[in-house]
This record gives structure tokens, C-alpha cells and sequence, in this order.
């Protein structure tokens, strides 16, 4: 929309009103999140503003254009609206956009079939001017998360647009994220250079591979590559599909010894948020003793150097394919990933290879699900999935199931699973949000166009039977077996049917190489429950650890009626303490042990050195008192 | 036993955002945009 005025400050205030359902409040926080990574535009909650967004749950999904300047600006995530890619488009008209096509220049690219719109609904179809409205010389956009979907308004069967271009037909009305052309068109709009989260995306398609150095503090280098005789036979980011393109980093760990390394470091990075999630893809063709080591390079004001700090030791890493990997980062001072591949013992042909890395300032996923030869399943009529079986943060037991049985979309449900944990949870499970996320594999994360839906457990959610949905899976749930054979307990599912049609999962990248990755976080979002809790019906467990918060994600046990936190652990650092509030590590204790060692050491030689000069004081003072030529032995004889 | 169905959130529909306001009889500018603040300010 033309006219200054109707801009909104680069950080928007918004209230997200009692009135939203509690899955609606989770899906808006993670629609800012991808606002946050992709644009300049920021949310805060509102703290006195003159004009800020109310996010309500009204009738419908509706917004204003722009910003209206009326104080409180009403935006509806009504019932069926809280879909991540719904909330982003209602929150671009508020940012000033109207539909794609409605633009003036509309008729070149799209035709509107008039007879097929129902009678009274045809003023939906109208164009701008040039006056009211501004493309921002960017293209017209059938991929645009803003354009309506061809059967919009529609009176029958047939579409009531139809695009120039007949490969688009399917194309218009995604609902999946902002296209490249919304963000270019919003970056434009509001003068955006960068982002809060974004912090570096590399493919290593150019020479200068993204900024990385070598180290000297190795043995071998990383080498710029497009194929390795032992795998792989191409890059990650177009599998081969360019020629002369296509590269990616390759150590050979065939041609080094065993325990020799090879880092790579990346350019210095500055964080904002103080938390990061790295995300790359893996490739072994090496030994399964090989292994990858990821570190961050520290510098704060006493180490110009930076401070070399392990995070993440990744171990058996599967051979002769590619593998997507997440690592969780927790810095607050500039610093660089440092990539260290160490070879391992046993016989060698290939290495490791990496591609595709992204960095950014977002939380990652807490699960991966990655389905293999996926297009087989898509082929057969009783196609089902179901994933392995996961724990949440809390300690709940899930499982994706996704039905592919449907000629034209796939389907996506959350179901809980018996679990090790089930006597020390709460049942009815309450207010656990599952995210569940089919990944758009474009090497770029800022041009990924990823289809999430989420769902969250409602305590009070009753079954037909009078059972509570939620409750726990070993008193609701059915006899069913993991392909092991192993036999556990499974509750209904609660999902979509329409989590994603076969067109828009073969447009983009959702199947690449024939692998698919379904992206997976459950967490608790009880503390965006801001109206008072009603009292939840409980099975067997005791409400003990209502009223004790474990940090650090503890997870709250009841033991002989006390309330007691079981801390996370990795392998060389674990959380301790009452409530998991000290963190401990391998690093710590050998500190400990040598600095402890080293001060006996000291004491001991203290004393000793004390010892000596007293003793051979006092012999020299005795041997003193005695005449020259006295003979000892005799002397008292 | 058959183990009972799912629960489908979109009760197996594949409903844009338009369909679900026309469903609710809304009939708002362009579907889904409330004219409201702007008619306020002309006002």
C-alpha cells in the first residue's frame, strides 16, 4: 500500500490476547521466529506504545492493512487459522501488503474466470492502480505466500484463476513461508539490510569458500571439491545437477594417519540472541571410526586468541550417504565454528565431507526424522509411516505417524507412546506443543520454504469414550510393536489430513536424493497459558512437581513423596545440584584433580624443605655446643 | 480391536484461509482483510 504513514516501526509491539487458543499462541511466536531470520521486522510485547498489533482469536483469520494508527490494531487467529504460514501472511497485510494478485499489473500474468466466482464475491477480485498500490520493481509472484489459491471464491469445481503460465496452476496459494520475492518485496519495503537471527549460510559453490581458513594446528587440510572416487559422487546442494558446479569440503582421512586432524575454522561471527542452532550435511566415506569434532573459537577481551571450546563430538557416523546434523551453540561473544575431522583407526578409502552449513540464531529441532527412499512409499496404496520413537525435553514418549494413502496430500499425526518416564509424569499430558516440519532442502535456510503444522496437548481434551485424549498411553492407548518386536502402548494420533498435497511436496526440495527429513521439537508451553489454570485431573502422579521447576530441562521425578530433579548428562558435562542449576564437566574435574594434585604437591615440599632446615638447624646448633675434640662415643659411657 | 482414528484437526479438508472465513460467513474485504481502521480514519 503507497503512503509512509502506513509503515510500522521496525520492531512491532503486539499482545497476544487471553482469547487465543493455547496451540495458536505457539504457532505466532514461531511465525516471529521466521520474520526474525528472514526480514528486519522484530516483535516485542507491547510496553506502552501508542499503536501496537492485538493478536485475538476472533471469528476467521483477518487482519488490517498496514499500519491503521488507531492504538490498539486488531489481527484474528481464529479457529483453524494457527498454521505458521497463516499467521505470516495475515501479519504482511498488517505490514502494508494486499494479495498478490491484485496488483495492477495482474491480466499480464493471471486471467479471472468471472463466471466461475460466487455471485456477490467478485469485488475479492479487484486490481490497484499504480497510485494505490507498488510492486517495488519486483516480478509478479505465483509463488507468493500472499497470492490466492486458484479455487479461491469459486462457485463450482473450476478454478477461478487461471495463471498465463500453465506450470503455476498448482503453484499459486502456497501456504508454506514467505517465497523470495515476499522477502524482497517486505526487505524493500522496510529498508532492510539484515536480520535479527540470520548469521551465515555457505555451499561452498565459490572459491573463496564462504570465508573458512585452514588451520595450522593440524595435520591435514580440507579441500574444495565436486567428487570423491569413494563417495560422494557429488555435492549436497544440487546432487550433481550443474555441471561445473556442485562442491563441497572434503578430509581425506584415507591419505593421513590414524589421529591425524584436519580443522576448518569458520570467518568470525558476531551473536545477538546468545544462542545458536548449526545445521550442515554429513557425508562418511571413510572408516565408521572417523569422526567429526565441532568446536566453537571463542575471543573475548583476555583471549585475543579465542579460547578452543568442544561442543559436540559426532561418532559413528553413518557411511556412504548424506546426513543432516544439528548442533546446538550457546555463545555470547564473537567467535568462529571450528570443524575438526579426526581420523579414526581401521581401513580408509574416502573421509568425511561436509556441505550446505547454516548458522543461525534459532533454537534447533530436537529430533530428525530422516525417511530414506521415500518415493517408495509414496507409490504404494497402503502407504504409512511411522517414525522411531522419541522422547520430549519432559520426558514424553512420541511417535510421528504420516499416511500417505490419500492420491493427492499426505497426512501428519502426534501420537504419545508408553515410555521409561511414564510414573513420573503429569496425565493428561498438559500443554506440550509438537512441531512437526517437512524440510525444504535448499542449501540456503534464508530460501527454505519448510511446511510445519503444529499441535498441542490439551489436558482436558476428551475422546468419545469419556477418556482423556491425553492421558497416559498404557490406560488409553492400543497394543502395537516396534519392528523389533518389542511391544509398548500407543495412543490415538492427533494431527492433519492435509499436511502437505503430492504438488507442493515435489515442488522445492522437500525430496532430495530421495531422502526426506521431518524436523521434530516437542516443549512445554504451559508458561504462555497466561489466564488461570484450571485444575487438571490427574491419573496416578503426584503434583509435586507442579511447584518444582527443574532447570537447565531437568526433568522433575517424584521419589519416596520428594519432589527431586534428574539433571541432563552428555559425555564429558552434566547439570547437578538440587534443581540441575550447576553445570559440571570432564574439563572441570580434571582442572580440579591437577590443581588439587599440584597443591599437595606444594604443601608436601613446604613442609618437607621446613622439615630439613629445623632439623639441620637444630643438629648444627648442638654440634656447636660441643668442644672441637671431644670424642662422642665415649662421652657418657 | 481396530485402532480407533485419528483425530484430523481439518477434518480431512484442505481449507485455505478464505475458505475458512467464507465457511464462518464472514464476508470480509478481499476475504480475509478488515477494513475497520480504515474506515475509522476516513471517518
Amino acid at each position: 500500500i503507497v503512503g509512509e504513514g502506513y509503515r510500522w516501526p521496525h520492531t512491532i509491539p503486539y499482545v497476544l490476547d487471553d482469547s487465543l487458543e493455547m496451540n495458536a499462541r505457539g504457532v505466532i511466536l514461531e511465525a516471529f521466529e521466521r520474520y526474525r531470520l528472514k526480514t528486519c521486522i522484530d516483535f516485542k510485547p507491547w510496553s506502552g506504545e501508542a499503536n501496537y498489533i492485538s493478536v485475538f482469536k476472533g471469528s476467521g483469520c483477518w487482519s488490517s492493512v498496514g499500519n491503521q494508527h488507531v492504538g490498539k490494531q486488531n489481527l484474528s487467529i481464529g479457529h483453524n487459522c494457527d498454521r505458521t504460514a497463516t499467521v505470516q501472511h495475515e501479519f504482511l497485510h498488517a505490514l502494508g501488503f494486499f494479495h498478490e494478485q491484485s496488483r495492477s499489473d495482474r491480466d499480464d500474468y493471471v486471467s479471472i474466470i468471472w463466471d466461475r466466482i460466487t455471485p456477490g464475491k467478485e469485488n475479492n477480485f479487484k486490481a490497484y492502480t499504480d497510485e494505490e498500490t507498488d510492486s517495488l520493481n519486483v516480478p509478479y509472484d505465483y509463488n507468493s505466500v500472499m497470492h490466492y489459491s486458484k479455487t479461491a471464491f469459486q462457485i463450482g469445481s473450476e478454478p477461478t484463476i487461471v495463471t498465463r503460465i500453465s506450470d503455476f496452476m498448482d503453484v499459486i496459494g502456497q501456504r508454506l513461508d514467505f517465497s523470495d520475492h515476499d522477502l524482497l518485496k517486505l526487505n524493500r519495503l522496510y529498508n532492510c539490510s539484515s536480520s535479527l537471527s540470520f548469521m551465515d549460510s555457505c555451499d561452498f559453490e565459490l572459491e573463496n569458500v564462504c570465508g573458512m581458513i585452514q588451520s595450522s594446528e593440524d595435520s591435514a587440510d580440507w579441500q574444495r571439491v565436486s567428487q570423491v572416487p569413494e563417495g560422494p559422487e557429488s555435492d549436497h546442494s544440487n546432487l550433481g545437477q550443474c555441471k561445473g558446479s556442485g562442491f563441497f569440503m572434503h578430509f581425506s582421512s584415507s591419505s593421513v594417519n590414524v589421529g591425524d586432524t584436519a580443522v576448518l575454522e569458520s570467518r568470525k561471527l558476531y551473536p545477538k540472541r546468545g544462542f545458536q542452532c548449526l545445521q550442515f550435511f554429513l557425508y562418511n566415506s571413510g572408516h565408521e571410526n572417523d569422526q567429526l569434532d565441532i568446536y566453537i573459537r571463542e575471543y573475548s577481551g583476555d583471549n585475543v586468541n579465542g579460547i578452543l571450546i568442544l561442543v559436540e563430538e559426532i561418532k559413528d557416523i553413518p557411511l556412504g550417504s548424506w546426513q543432516l546434523y544439528h548442533v546446538t551453540l550457546k555463545v555470547t561473544n564473537k567467535f568462529r565454528v571450528v570443524f575438526r575431522g579426526v581420523r579414526g583407526a581401521g581401513d580408509s578409502l574416502g573421509g568425511l565431507s561436509i556441505d550446505d552449513i547454516n548458522l543461525s540464531e534459532t533454537q534447533c529441532p530436537h529430533h530428525t526424522w530422516h525417511i530414506r527412499n521415500f518415493t517408495q512409499y509414496l507409490s504404494d496404496p497402503n502407504g504409512a509411516l511411522f517414525s522411531p520413537p522419541f522422547y520430549s525435553s519432559k520426558g514424553y514418549a512420541f511417535q510421528i505417524y504420516m499416511t500417505l494413502t490419500n492420491l493427492t496430500k499426505i497426512g501428519i499425526y502426534f501420537h504419545l507412546i508408553s515410555g521409561a518416564n511414564d510414573d513420573q509424569l503429569q496425565w493428561p499430558c498438559p500443554w506440550q506443543q509438537a512441531t512437526m516440519t517437512i524440510l525444504d532442502q535448499n542449501p540456503d535456510i534464508r530460501q527454505r520454504m519448510s511446511n510445519g503444522r503444529s499441535i498441542t496437548t490439551d489436558p482436558s481434551l476428551t475422546s468419545d469414550d469419556g477418556t482423556y485424549f491425553w492421558d497416559r498411553p498404557s490406560k488409553v492407548g492400543t497394543e502395537a510393536f516396534f519392528p523389533n518386536g518389542t511391544q509398548f502402548k500407543r495412543s490415538r494420533g492427533y494431527g492433519s489430513s492435509s499436511f502437505i498435497t503430492y504438488e507442493r511436496l515435489k515442488s522445492r526440495d522437500f525430496i532430495k536424493g530421495n531422502d526426506v527429513y521431518i524436523l521434530l521439537t516437542v516443549e512445554d508451553i504451559s508458561h504462555l497459558n497466561s489466564t488461570q489454570d484450571e485444575p487438571v485431573p490427574t491419573s496416578s502422579v503426584s503434583d509435586l512437581c507442579a511447584f518444582f521447576r527443574c532447570e537447565n530441562d531437568g526433568i522433575c521425578l517424584v521419589r519416596n513423596g520428594n519432589a527431586e530433579c534428574r539433571c541432563p548428562s552428555g559425555e564429558d558435562w552434566w547439570y547437578m545440584g538440587k534443581r540441575c542449576e550447576k553445570r559440571g564437566s570432564r574439563r572441570d574435574t580434571i582442572v580440579i584433580a591437577t590443581s588439587s594434585t599440584a597443591a599437595v604437591f606444594a604443601l608436601m615440599l613446604v613442609i618437607t624443605l621446613v622439615s630439613v632446615y629445623c632439623t639441620r638447624k637444630k643438629y648444627r646448633k648442638e654440634a656447636g655446643s660441643h668442644p672441637a675434640n671431644t670424642t662422642l662415643e665415649n662421652q657418657y659411657a | 480391536l481396530p485402532a480407533p482414528e485419528n483425530f484430523d484437526v481439518d477434518g480431512g479438508l484442505d481449507r485455505d484461509i478464505f475458505d475458512i472465513n467464507e465457511d464462518l460467513g464472514l464476508d470480509l474485504f478481499e476475504g480475509d482483510i478488515s477494513l475497520d481502521g480504515v474506515q475509522e480514519r476516513n471517518s
